[in-house]
């Protein structure tokens, strides 16, 4: 406490400046939790690639959030399995965002290789938190012409989060010509590490409370 | 509405910027560098009562129902928030997705007495 004037609103004694400062930095900790609805921050363990993240921002509409409770989110693919076949990619996402929050808009970002060979057909499917065989559901089905980037827009009724938060993709390739057997081996085609990593680019809104009962006017 | 001065004691709006490096947040805030997080304080004597430095036929309200009712009201006037603004933030969650928001009502723009 300072020996300044009493404080100017409620009389009493004045912070010195330094604990004013300190009081401030406390205050704008909670408010920015309170404001994301965090309990505490982030610890961030796997730190993104500056380049990915850059080139990912560059890709989100250049507009800002629209207004209201909508909020952008860029997943970067943590788990890219390439060994279950050679027709065959799988990508691995934590989605938690989505338990609490209405998906309404979802695009799946891959980087073709330039030794991309033609034309070819990729179907997505979703799986479930522990593996394809069971249960697949189909998603999208895209053909691509060129290498480089491709947004793949995905039915976001397809990619509700499982409670853990997982969302499993399964990539299948397959040419125009249902004869030719010969497809390159998926490595081949898809850059899937460092800042050419796949990424999911969601549109997400919070869920109205009860939202889903019928609204009393 | 005024900025505080150091000793300014009627309503009016404190400033401080806050720069996220000082809060070590520096890591999953993505953009923007800091932010400017004001506050309201100071006296609002009768005379301001309902004067939120905007909006002057609320004040002049306030103020002939002060005069109607009796000179030394009770209840005392307080010196709030009038005007706030969101913030747009791009953070990494606890996932290390990046996550893009505007939190609606961060930054108090203006001060005034109810």
């Amino acid at each position: 406490q300072s020996t300044r004037s009493a404080c100017p609103s409620c009389g009493g004694p004045t912070l010195a400046p330094q604990g004013e400062r300190a009081l401030v930095l406390e205050l704008a900790k909670k408010q920015i939790l309170e404001g994301l609805h965090l309990t505490s921050r982030p610890r961030v363990t796997r730190p993104l690639p500056q380049a990915a993240l850059a080139r990912a921002l560059r890709r989100l509409q250049p507009r800002s959030v629209a207004p209201g409770n909508q909020e952008e989110v860029i997943s970067f693919a943590t788990i890219v399995d390439k060994s279950t076949s050679t027709y065959r990619c799988m990508l691995t996402f934590q989605l938690s965002p989505l338990r609490s929050h209405h998906l309404y808009h979802a695009r799946l970002w891959l980087h073709v290789s330039p030794s991309f060979p033609g034309s070819l057909y990729l179907r997505i499917f979703r799986c479930g938190t522990r593996n394809c065989r069971g249960s697949r559901t189909f998603l999208a089905e895209h053909r691509m012409t060129s290498s480089g980037w491709h947004a793949l827009t995905l039915p976001s009724s397809g990619l509700r989060s499982e409670h853990s938060g997982v969302v499993k993709l399964q990539l299948d390739y397959r040419r125009p010509d249902p004869n030719s057997t010969v497809v390159p081996r998926p490595r081949r085609l898809l850059d899937t590490e460092g800042q050419l990593r796949p990424f999911l680019e969601l549109k997400i809104r919070a869920n109205e409370p009860g939202a889903g009962r019928a609204r009393r006017r | 509405t005024p900025t505080c001065a150091p000793e300014t004691p009627l309503c009016c709006r404190r400033d401080h910027y806050v720069d996220f490096q000082e809060l070590g947040w520096r890591d999953w805030i993505l953009q923007p560098e800091g932010y400017h997080l004001n506050y309201c304080s100071g006296q609002c004597p009768p005379h301001l009562a309902g004067s939120p430095g905007i909006a002057a036929s609320f004040h002049s309200a306030v103020f002939s129902l002060l005069k109607a009712n009796n000179p030394w009201p009770a209840g005392s006037s307080c010196c709030v928030p009038t005007a706030r603004r969101p913030l747009s933030l791009l953070y990494l969650d606890h996932d290390g997705n990046v996550v893009k928001t505007d939190v609606p009502d961060m930054v108090v723009e203006a001060c005034g007495c109810s």
